[in-house]
């Protein structure tokens, strides 16, 4: 008869590993580098530090390749090491403020992929207080949790991680990838320092283009539109004895006193209800209004970090010269409650290839997204804009760097390459690239003037 | 300071439910029909019995839809279907032949979408020997397990499933998707009767289009090209008495006495090495070696199930009413140690939109694919072939039909729309996208000459 079973998450992404961007050895190069340099990132933002970060490849006897990422970020605590870099759906960024890692997945993955191709360890040197630490460790795929092979004390120069990892690998091909990725970083991250060492010569050392550290974004609360039956279920647990109208004010953002005792005569029912006398009813209904009512205002902005208008174009000024270049920005909006921010800059030049269209380069919080282009909601709206309205192409290649951030970013894929479609992105894309279209015209009409 | 925590599969699908394909609510009344039909069509085949599938839609106040699929399968085993239904990775698909369903995520997938959006539970019912079931049950997200509300015996008029979902939906938007997607399993498993009934019209019965069951893919030992330390760990284990080479033909396809021999001498190790007493380095090469080997034959194709040359052109036939149509096939080759086989139908006539290149229909182990289409490794090889060559577009509209199948289709993310970039089947891709087009293009000159 059939065979049921259940498998953990490590062993579900090690038969899928293609789904986290692990399916090739090229990608999976890429996808290391990529894994290791947004934590890197969001640790050192999250020490309020200048980030310095040094990737180092190397190529060793037959296709094996040894990546390793230094920073200068918070560190791990000793006791946390195994977890972060051993289990699968294990992280700290579980909360609501934009961060690149969102699922507890990344670096192990890579550990995974390294493991399986060239049965090494990891290898994960640490300090976040006055000692350091070396580890090597496993991951037990079956059973999703860390195999410690060694750790033991070792001094760090400075608070900070490093991460060795040796997979079966192609630099050959992911190379250029790894190059443009570093750039692009560079461009969202315009704060940091970023060295790439292929073989042990430096191949590239950009940023920092500012001395400026961008705020750190706030945990927010959720917001009401984010609302679902399993979230409003959550949120009151523990609060049986409050009134409906406590829950709803210290729950929620975006919901005062006012706006509490409105939504709640609105559902019709008494403002001093206690949550713990709410039937089953009264609790689904509560959740669907707290979706559709449109009389909360829009989610927070202080829970992001867009790149800024002056970053944005210093750092795409300084690694292409473009010609002419414009920002325009949209939002803060909000998608399903969540708050985003959606950044744009068009430049014209000869560094963009030539094509029908601007060339598209994609960021989530910050990230440089390089695969999975042609699903992804943004280019899709990209398609959508009649270029030709704005004078493009006119004899000159333009780009387009466009940028989501959001305390959520709806990834297509594990891989974190693509967006999936929503339609308030979609939109803010269109409204976007139109914005950004006219500011381009503008500057070709007033070209053809001056001639 | 930083709040490290694990979440659980089902956490981490709540979160990032656009990645299963339930992101938007007309994704997931299409993604809902689908998830259902997959597992009634996969249970059918199980059975040996020709399925007979109804799908029935319908809307309610607000934009609530219920969806229910009823099937004539092997039903569930009464204990089972609280893990099946309510946990995620659980499931009965985890073995080397194949199916259409593989993670052990979809049907929960629906229950969770249906539970946050409606606060509605999932209803089964169904019948595995002589006893009817029903059971009411919900999914408890945070810990992922199930929630039974209620289960009590029901006569059932035979064995089969009933699963009945609630869901925040949109039925306008995707009813035609679901016409088209069962359709195209029609055309896919054309021994399958299919129903629609969209608020009491039957508005779809399509099939059976013929009367000849496929034969069931047997289940497969692992390949040793899809080694990797893992594997050979896991097979290694309980077997440490056994010697190498009987370790080897024991626990592969392909390795004969014979090949063994050869193989471990290649590896310059000794045949009667127990497998208990190899060191790890050498069980590390072990595993390369088996990777790269080139001498063991390909995989068997007799874990797989094409759909065949003659049904498949029946089908496109009897919903396209093509004026010309051919049929090429691939195959069995292998991607990373897993057989596939790639079979196509190239047809032109009035049914199929204009265009450039041929009009892509994809099918990935007899389910078709929608969504997700610009990234898909099969679309990409479709745009690097020069149509012109063989005469396409010549003033008639052409479609290609594509079916990939496999004990594993590496999917790019979990809704299983698209199939990730892999250097084997990139190649497969465009060597039947050619053969079908040089089929094409001598039909061109046959209809020419006859003018
Ligand atoms: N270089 C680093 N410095 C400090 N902490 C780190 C570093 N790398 C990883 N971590 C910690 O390990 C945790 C797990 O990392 P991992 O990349 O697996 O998940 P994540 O970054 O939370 O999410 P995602 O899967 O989206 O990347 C992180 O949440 C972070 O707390
Ligand atoms: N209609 C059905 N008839 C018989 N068994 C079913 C039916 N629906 C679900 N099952 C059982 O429940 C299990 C879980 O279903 P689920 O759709 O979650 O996973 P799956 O089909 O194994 O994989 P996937 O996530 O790719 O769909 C299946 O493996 C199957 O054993
Ligand atoms: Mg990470
Ligand atoms: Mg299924």
């Amino acid at each position: 008869h059939l065979d049921f079973s259940s498998i953990s998450p490590s062993e579900f992404f090690y038969r899928n590993r293609q789904m986290a961007g692990f399916g090739n050895p090229a990608q999976a190069t890429y996808s290391t580098v990529r894994e290791l340099v947004e934590n890197s990132l969001d640790s050192c933002e999250d020490a309020g530090r200048a980030p310095v970060i040094a990737v180092s490849l190397e190529t060793t006897a037959s296709s094996q390749v040894v990546i390793s990422v230094e920073d200068n970020g918070l560190g791990l605590p000793y006791d946390e090491v195994p977890s972060a870099f051993g289990q699968v759906l294990y992280g700290s960024k579980y909360g609501l403020r934009q961060k690149r890692g969102t699922f507890g997945l990344g670096v192990t993955m890579a550990v995974l992929y390294g493991q399986i191709t060239t049965d090494s360890p990891v290898i994960i040197h640490t300090q976040s207080d006055n000692r350091g630490w070396v580890y090597r460790l496993y991951i037990d795929i079956e059973n999703n949790h860390p195999l410690v092979e060694e750790s033991s004390e070792r001094i760090r120069s400075e608070t900070g991680t490093t991460v060795t990892v040796r997979i079966e690998g192609d630099l050959p091909r992911a190379a250029s990838r790894i190059d443009d990725y570093l750039r692009l970083t560079s461009i969202a991250t315009p704060h940091a320092r970023l060295v790439l060492r292929i073989d042990d010569e430096t191949t590239l050392d950009v940023g920092p283009w500012t001395e400026i550290l961008p705020p750190q974004p706030m945990e927010a609360k959720p917001h009401p539109r984010s609302a679902d039956t399993e979230l409003v279920r959550r949120t009151m647990a523990g609060k049986q004895a409050l009134s409906l109208k406590d829950y709803l004010i210290g729950s929620f953002q975006q919901v005062g006193r006012k706006t509490a005792s409105e939504f709640i005569r609105f559902l019709g029912l008494d403002s001093k209800r206690r949550v713990g006398d709410l039937s089953r009813t009264e609790i689904s209904r509560i959740s669907s209004v707290l979706k559709s009512y449109d009389s909360f205002s829009r989610p927070d902005g202080n829970s992001l970090s867009p790149i800024g208008r002056e970053a944005f174009l210093k750092g795409v000024q300084s690694l292409y010269e473009p010609e002419y270049f414009s920002y325009a920005s949209r939002g803060p909006l909000e998608w399903d409650g969540y708050p985003f921010i959606l950044e744009g800059v068009i430049a014209s030049g000869a560094a963009f290839p030539k094509g029908e269209e601007p060339t598209l380069f994609r960021f989530a919080n910050r990230v440089p997204l390089l695969y999975d282009a042609s699903d992804d909601i943004l280019t899709k709206s990209l398609k959508r804009v009649s270029w030709s309205r704005y004078g493009i192409p006119n004899g000159v290649p333009w780009g387009i760097f466009v940028s989501f951030c959001s305390t959520k970013v709806p990834y297509q894929a594990a891989g974190k390459q693509s967006i999936a479609t929503l339609d308030e992105i979609e939109s803010a894309g269109l409204a976007l690239f139109r914005a950004l279209g006219r500011g381009a015209l503008k500057q070709t009409k007033r070209q053809k003037r001056s001639k």
